[in-house]
């Protein structure tokens, strides 16, 4: 088996919010973390 | 008709490692999904803010390269990533997949794509769910007998750092990450890993919120656990949390005396202790946990198991019989 070693950066959420643009950016889009998973009928 | 996927991954995982593709081989930071399907990373084409900080293909440096003359859209929440579908090598340190199908961006929105510390995604959830069709990356790796075993597995650190944050073993499982046995759970619906949730606990008691069936999908591309919303309510109760714009705070001074949760799959309990559900931030504690309004595809309430909770279990993913299997983290 191939082993990968994998990094762990800052959450992109702690970023955006240093950034001061997390709360918009959640507002905006509606935030749901299962919207991810609605496949829509193409 | 088509299922196209709408990936509207907020990506607030942060766990990525290397891959490169073409010849000579071109490297990029991924973020290894098993909540998606598709293989992209940014090109020279994209003329985004989010491309600018990134690593780009050129597609014209590599002599393995051939175009495919489509391209799809994968959307995003707040946007969509533009692709262009192509050809080449795809290396993963002694794997290698020849011609394998991947997305070239065209365009990313710049959130949350420009905050992201990896430059591409390669999805791991089921062939069904790639946008446009195309050829996952782990599909070639199988076809081109690229695997020792039809597994792949993920190990997160609990004390992770930049350097080190945890390891995907493509191919295999490692003993020496895990304790105890593995607990299988059959997948029950072939797009996402997707296993069935028998109960939920809070301490000793359990919940009856499971009686009628639960789903959880086990997704390395979410960083939180997410828990439905309906809950949500009483599961601050029993944590003595409150709501804030920051999150579910907590008294960090109470971390320790607060219940484990547990979570019934495969006939296990998988308990996670209150140090692996509440974070602390510079002395500021909440939950690691959202909520979410919306069901599974045949309605029961889903949950979603992310880094959160796959850094207390080694999680493997069997792709020759559908099944999810969990241990004790090492």
């Amino acid at each position: 088996a191939v082993r990968i070693s994998l990094k762990k950066g800052l959450s992109i959420r702690d970023k955006m919010r240093a950034a001061g643009v997390l709360d918009d950016f959640l507002r905006h889009i509606k935030y749901d973390p299962v919207k991810k998973y609605q496949p829509r009928q193409g | 008709s088509v299922v196209r996927q709408p990936i509207t991954n907020h990506l607030d995982s942060s766990y990525f490692g290397e891959i490169s593709i073409g010849e000579p081989p071109q490297k990029f930071l991924v973020l290894f999904d098993t909540g998606s399907s598709n293989l992209w990373v940014p090109s020279t084409d994209c003329k985004s803010p989010a491309c600018f900080n990134h690593a780009k293909f050129k597609p014209s440096a590599s002599s393995t390269f051939s175009p495919g003359g489509r391209s799809c859209t994968v959307s995003y929440g707040s946007g969509s990533v533009t692709i262009a579908l192509g050809w080449d090598t795809l290396r993963i340190q002694s794997i290698t997949v020849t011609q394998q199908e991947f997305g070239l961006s065209q365009e990313e929105p710049t959130q949350p794509f420009y905050f992201a510390d990896f430059d591409g995604i390669l999805g791991m959830a089921f062939p069904s769910l790639a946008v446009g069709g195309t050829a996952t990356a782990l599909g070639g790796m199988l076809e081109q007998e690229q695997l020792a075993e039809p597994v792949f597995s993920f190990y997160f650190s609990r004390q992770p750092t930049y350097e080190y944050g945890g390891e995907l073993i493509l191919g295999g499982i490692d003993p020496r990450l895990f304790q105890g046995d593995i607990a299988w759970a059959p997948v029950t619906q072939k797009l996402y890993w997707q296993v069935a949730l028998e109960e939920f606990a809070i301490g000793q008691s359990v919940t009856s919120w499971c009686s009628q069936g639960c789903q959880a999908i086990v997704d390395t591309g979410t960083f939180l656990l997410t828990v439905p919303q309906e809950y949500l309510e009483s599961i601050l109760e029993a944590l003595g949390a409150q709501e804030t714009s920051y999150g579910y705070a907590v008294d960090c001074a109470d971390t320790h005396s607060k219940p484990h949760i547990a979570f019934g799959i495969g006939g296990a309990r998988l308990a996670l202790p209150p140090t692996a559900y509440v974070l602390n931030s510079h002395g500021y504690c909440t939950l690691a946990m959202e909520g979410t309004y919306l069901p599974s595809q045949d309605g029961q309430p889903l949950w979603i198991l992310g880094n959160v909770f796959l850094k207390e279990y080694y999680t493997a993913f069997d792709m020759a019989n559908s099944r999810v299997g969990f241990a004790p983290s090492a």
